[in-house]
C-alpha cells in the first residue's frame, strides 16, 4: 500500500506512555523502538 | 483490513446479520418443538393440566430474547474479565468470540452460561496471555473439564479465525496524527482525557453490532465523534479535505458512516437482569418439558 | 473432500499425513492436531498456526488451505511442500551457483516482509522451516511459535527461535524485542547458505553467545546501548569484531554487496539490525548475477 495516509513523524507525537517505554533500560537493550509501534498503530489507525 | 479474516467473515450488513440470527433461531426451535411433541407422545398419561402447561411454557424463545440474553452476558463477560485484571484487549478478545459464537449457535443449543469461561480461558490463550487450566478454574470458581469442553466447538463456531482487530490500535494511532495535523492547536492533557473516554466507548462498542458493520477505524472515528466532535471534524477537515489524490477518501462519505456509526452505538439496548433471568428460564422449560 | 494416504512425519503436538484434495485432486499435507492428553485444552502451536496463517495470503508463506473437526481432531489442510532449504544446503551432490542463493534469500525475506507487515512475527526461522514448493518457490512455513506484535508493554518470551539461528538479544534474554529477531535469523541463513555448513553451531544456550560473539565480535555499550544491563553479559569472553578482510576470507563467494547485505541483517544491536524493507531494497538484489528464476532452482 504505497499512499499510506499518514506521515510518521515522530517528533510531532507527545506520547507519554511511549516515551516512558522508549527510556527503560530493558526496553533499550532488547531493540524495543517506538517508532515501530508508532508505525502499528497508524496502520491500524488508516487500514 | 479487506485481507483480514475478520472483514472477510465476519462483516455483515444490518439486514444479513438479522438473517442469520432469524435462520440460527428458527433451526433450534424446530428442534425444540420437535422434542417437546416428541415429549407429550411418550408421556400419554399426563394431565389435560399439565399438558397445557408445557405447551404454553415449553416454547422457544425468539430470535430478539437471543440477542438481549447473549449481550447481556457477553457485558457480564466484560465486567469479569476486568475483574479478573485482564488486559483490555484479551476482554476485547472474549466478548468478540463470544458474540461470534452465537452467530453460529443459537442459546438453545449451548446456554450462555456453558461457553462463558470457555471463550475467556480461549481468548487469553488466542491473545498470548496464556493461563494454565488449573489457575483459571480456581480463578473462576469452575471445573477444568467445564471450561475445556466445549473448547473445540468454540474454536469451529468461530470459523477457525482468531485474528481480532479491536479499535484500541486505531484509537492510539489517531491520537498520534491528531497531534501532527493539528500540531500545537490541541491541548495535550485534554488530548490525554479524550482518549480515556474513547476507550470506554470503544469498549461499550465491542458489546454491539457496530463491529459487524463498521471497520475499527470508524469505530474509532465514531467514539471520538461522540467524545468531541469539533475536535473529529476539525481534524477530519484537515486531514482530508484537501485529499488531493482523487478517490483515495471522500470526506463526505467518511462523515456520513462515523455519525451512522455513532448513532448505532448509542442505540444499543441494555438487556435488564430480569429480562435474561426469564430467557434462562424460558430455555431452561424448553429443554426440560417435565420440569413444568 | 481430503483423504489421508500416507503418514508422513509426527512431531509434539500433530501427525502430518500426505493426501488429496478430491475436488480438484491437488496434493495437500494434513497436519492433524492431536487433542488427547494436553491437560490445557488446544495446544498453543495449534492456535499460532491457524491464527495467523488465515490472516496471510502470499506467494512465500505456506497456504492453509482449510481448517477442519474429524473425530474430535483439529485439521490444518496445508498446501503440499515435498522439500525444504535444509535438505538442499545438506546434500552435497545439488550444486548451486550464487544465483540460486539470491533466489532463495529474495522469496525468504518477502515472505517475512509480508508477516512483518502484517506485525506477525515468525520466531523460528531456519533452513527447514523454508519449505520448498513444486514450482521452486520457497515459502515460510510452521507458524506455531509466531505472534502477532501486542501492545507495547507487552512481555515477550525469549525463549523462541532454534538456538543456531537465535538473536543475540534473545540468547540475553529480552523481553520486549521486535521483528529484528526474524532478521537475525535470515542472516544465519544467508551465511549458511554461502558457507553450506551452520554458521553458529553452538552447543548450549551459553556456548550459543560465545560463538556468536567469537564469529562477529562482542557488543559493548557503546556500539548496544544497555546492553550491559542484561545478567548474562557479565560473564561473556570478549571477542574484537571481525575485519571486513576476515570476512570476505570466510565468505569467498560473496560479493561485496552481499557481505554488505549479510553485515547488516546481523547487525548484533537489533537497533541497528536491517528490516525486510531495508534488505530487501539493498544493492545485493540489483547487481548480476540475476536471481534464478524459481522454476530453475535445484
Amino acid at each position: 500500500d504505497l499512499q499510506k495516509r499518514y506521515v510518521l513523524s515522530e517528533t510531532a507525537y507527545h506520547d507519554p506512555f511511549i516515551n516512558d517505554l522508549q527510556n527503560k533500560r530493558e526496553f533499550i537493550a532488547s531493540g524495543f523502538r517506538a517508532d515501530f509501534v508508532y508505525d502499528r498503530m497508524l496502520t491500524e489507525a488508516f487500514m | 483490513y479487506r485481507h483480514s479474516s475478520q472483514y472477510r467473515m465476519w462483516s455483515f450488513t444490518p439486514e444479513q446479520l438479522a438473517q442469520k440470527r432469524v435462520e440460527i433461531n428458527a433451526r433450534a426451535a424446530t428442534v425444540l418443538e420437535t422434542r417437546v411433541r416428541s415429549f407429550l407422545e411418550q408421556n400419554p398419561d399426563l394431565g389435560s393440566d399439565e399438558v397445557a402447561a408445557i405447551t404454553e411454557k415449553a416454547v422457544p424463545v425468539t430470535a430478539d430474547e437471543e440477542v438481549l440474553l447473549v449481550n447481556y452476558f457477553a457485558r457480564m463477560l466484560l465486567t469479569f474479565a476486568t475483574k479478573m485484571n485482564l488486559p483490555t484487549e484479551v476482554a476485547a478478545t472474549a466478548v468478540t468470540f463470544f458474540r461470534r459464537f452465537y452467530l453460529n449457535n443459537s442459546v438453545m443449543d449451548i446456554v450462555p452460561k456453558e461457553i462463558f469461561y470457555t471463550t475467556l480461558f480461549f481468548a487469553c490463550k488466542s491473545e498470548n496471555f496464556f493461563i494454565g487450566i488449573d489457575s483459571f478454574a480456581k480463578k473462576t470458581k469452575s471445573k477444568n473439564e467445564d471450561v475445556l469442553k466445549y473448547e473445540f466447538r468454540l474454536l469451529e463456531s468461530l470459523q477457525f479465525t482468531l485474528m481480532n482487530h479491536h479499535p484500541f490500535k486505531a484509537l492510539h494511532g489517531f491520537f498520534l496524527d491528531i497531534q501532527n495535523i493539528l500540531q500545537g492547536k490541541v491541548d495535550l492533557n485534554y488530548m490525554g482525557q479524550v482518549y480515556t473516554n474513547c476507550k470506554k466507548t470503544i469498549m461499550e462498542a465491542i458489546l454491539t453490532d457496530v463491529v459487524y458493520f463498521y471497520s475499527p477505524p470508524q469505530i474509532t472515528l465514531a467514539a471520538l465523534l461522540k467524545e468531541d466532535e469539533a475536535l473529529a471534524m476539525r481534524y477530519l477537515d484537515l486531514k482530508f479535505a484537501n485529499e488531493d489524490s482523487p478517490g483515495v477518501l471522500h470526506l463526505e462519505t467518511l462523515r456520513t458512516v462515523i455519525v451512522a456509526c455513532k448513532d448505532t452505538m448509542s442505540a444499543n439496548a441494555v438487556p435488564s437482569k430480569e429480562q435474561a433471568t426469564r430467557t434462562v428460564a424460558k430455555i431452561h422449560f424448553g429443554q426440560n418439558p417435565l420440569s413444568v | 473432500e481430503y483423504t489421508k494416504e500416507k503418514r508422513v512425519g509426527e512431531g509434539t503436538y500433530a501427525v502430518v499425513y500426505l493426501g488429496t484434495k478430491q475436488s480438484n485432486n491437488r496434493k495437500i499435507a494434513i497436519k492433524e492436531i492431536k487433542t488427547s492428553g494436553f491437560k490445557d485444552g488446544l495446544d498453543m502451536s495449534a492456535i499460532r498456526e491457524v491464527k495467523y496463517l488465515q490472516e496471510m495470503n502470499h506467494v512465500n508463506v505456506i497456504e492453509l488451505v482449510d481448517v477442519f473437526m474429524a473425530q474430535n481432531n483439529l485439521n490444518l489442510v496445508l498446501e503440499f511442500l515435498p522439500a525444504d532449504l535444509e535438505m538442499i544446503i545438506k546434500d552435497q551432490s545439488i550444486l548451486f551457483t550464487p544465483a540460486d542463493i539470491k533466489s532463495w534469500l529474495l522469496m525468504t525475506l518477502r515472505g517475512v516482509h509480508h508477516c512483518h507487515r502484517n506485525f506477525i512475527l515468525h520466531r523460528d526461522l531456519k533452513p527447514n522451516n523454508l519449505l520448498l514448493g513444486p514450482d521452486g518457490q520457497l515459502k515460510l512455513a510452521d507458524f506455531g511459535l509466531a505472534r502477532n506484535l501486542g501492545s507495547p508493554q507487552d512481555l515477550l518470551t525469549s525463549n523462541v527461535v532454534t538456538r543456531w539461528y537465535r538473536a543475540p538479544e534473545l540468547l540475553f534474554g529480552a523481553r520486549h524485542y521486535t521483528g529484528a529477531i526474524d532478521m537475525w535469523s535470515v542472516g544465519v541463513i544467508f551465511a549458511e547458505l554461502m558457507l553450506r555448513i551452520p554458521y553458529l553451531p553452538g552447543k548450549d544456550d551459553v556456548d550459543q553467545i560465545d560463538v556468536t560473539f567469537r564469529a562477529l565480535g562482542t557488543p559493548t555499550d557503546k556500539d548496544w546501548p544497555e546492553i550491559s544491563t542484561f545478567s548474562a553479559y557479565n560473564k561473556i569472553q570478549f571477542y574484537p569484531p571481525p575485519s571486513r578482510d576476515e570476512l570476505r576470507k570466510r565468505f569467498i563467494a560473496a560479493t561485496e554487496n552481499a557481505l554488505y547485505l549479510m553485515s547488516g541483517m546481523l547487525s548484533l544491536n537489533p537497533h541497528k539490525r536491517w528490516d525486510s524493507i531495508k534488505a530487501l531494497t539493498s544493492q545485493y538484489f540489483v547487481e548480476l548475477p540475476e536471481p534464478t528464476t524459481p522454476e530453475e532452482l535445484p
